[in-house]
């Protein structure tokens, strides 16, 4: 069970103040798919850091399962992040210096998988999406949408009860973006909570809610039909 | 004039030849407006960057005007570059330690546009986009969207005579795209030649031609009708 209550968040540039998310208040229920939509700029990838626990609220609290996390201590925050919850960022963060394989491993080796297991595993992700022949390429080596699909796999490496997708199908073509749907609705199928920021109705139809983000406030919630 | 004549590209990762274009024949006529489609990791944005002198072919030729680009002096491949086409990177390439503003001026520095002039039309073109209101932001202060905007700005400092955008719309909400859209079609009204690669069919289609690449090759090319 994720819970947001009042969340707010501000940075500063400058001298200036600039609020970025203005009450936050959400709920999302253990294996539930929810899509977030909203203009650029509107606050989806900021939200999405904070639920992932890679940021703080500026104010409000974050429960996860009943408990704040923001008094957590950080080596439980990391294990938190390493084993239950899966990120993929909007611009993939893939390590420059490592192979697609090596990228796929890495949230592995910090969870302590052997290195046969961690191989194996991930090289059946990156068959998953479609960049097995692509294994040894660096990052710079791959297409944009190449790079997204094998940050796709690199969230799913310690098979995390909570996936956080920010724009998985951003960069792919009609058909990939199509797979990797299909991909998000069987890890869905199989109990996971999957919350996805996307600016693609296909997507945000398969949610079981929608949320709508304008200017840093969730403003409107939509139940899309049964496909 | 742009034309391509049997242009191979292939890389080398380890000890494996990747072939990626296997012999492109192109040509793209003053003020037309031309779109790319194709998979992920079919070869648009190797061609794209081939088009936009950032790389060059393996084989087979590159004409400008009637003249092969391909045994001009770098100096005057750099002019080219930085005053008759605009490059819009499907990663933006922004500079990090630059404002956005400044990363807009950056094209109008290497033409020596005078400075009062350089921060004029960078805000004219920030403002363009929706994003004056950001221009000392760094790239790190911007959502994936306000990058991309920042980065067709960029593309258009010089007034370039053709403009090359790589997946223009890629991390932007259906209405900030449709903005985008509207600027691309703008440009092309003004006389100006418009490559774009695009999963975008709304995109696709304000095209005079869609290109359709399929593993390094062009296998159709279609005219969308009069919208
Ligand atoms: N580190 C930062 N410092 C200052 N402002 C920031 C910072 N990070 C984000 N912002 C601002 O916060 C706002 C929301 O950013 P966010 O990345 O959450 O938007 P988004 O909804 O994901 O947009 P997009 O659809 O373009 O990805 C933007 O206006 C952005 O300029
Ligand atoms: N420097 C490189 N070394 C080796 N292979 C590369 C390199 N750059 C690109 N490739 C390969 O070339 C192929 C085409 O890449 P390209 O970036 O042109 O694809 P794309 O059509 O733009 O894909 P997308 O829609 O995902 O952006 C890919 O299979 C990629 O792995
Ligand atoms: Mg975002
Ligand atoms: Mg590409």
């Amino acid at each position: 069970m994720i819970r947001l209550v009042g969340v707010t968040k501000s940075y500063t540039v400058g001298d200036q103040l600039v609020p970025v998310l203005k009450g936050i208040h959400l709920e999302v229920h253990p294996g539930e798919f929810v899509a977030v939509m909203g203009p650029s700029g509107s606050g989806k990838s900021t939200l999405m850091h904070i639920l992932g626990l890679l940021d703080r609220p500026t104010s409000g609290d974050y429960e996860l399962n009943g408990a704040s996390v923001l008094h957590l201590p950080s080596n439980e925050l990391a294990r938190l992040r390493n084993q239950h919850i899966g990120f993929v960022f909007q611009n993939f963060h893939l390590i420059p210096r490592m192979s697609a394989v090596r990228n796929v491993e890495l949230p592995m080796v910090y969870a302590g998988v052997p290195r046969s297991k961690r191989r194996a595993r991930a090289m059946e992700l990156l068959e998953m999406v479609g960049m097995a022949n692509r294994a040894h390429h660096l990052p710079n080596e791959l297409s944009g949408g190449q790079r997204q699909r094998v940050a796709i796999a690199r969230a799913l490496a310690n098979d995390p009860a909570v996936l956080l997708a920010d724009e998985p199908t951003g960069a792919l073509d009609q058909q990939t973006g199509g797979e990797i749907l299909r991909i998000l609705q069987d890890l869905h199928a199989d109990g996971r909570t999957v919350m996805v920021i996307t600016h693609d109705p296909r997507v945000a139809r398969a949610g079981q809610r929608i949320l709508h983000m304008v200017d840093g406030e969730i403003v409107r919630e939509e139940v899309p039909d049964e496909p």
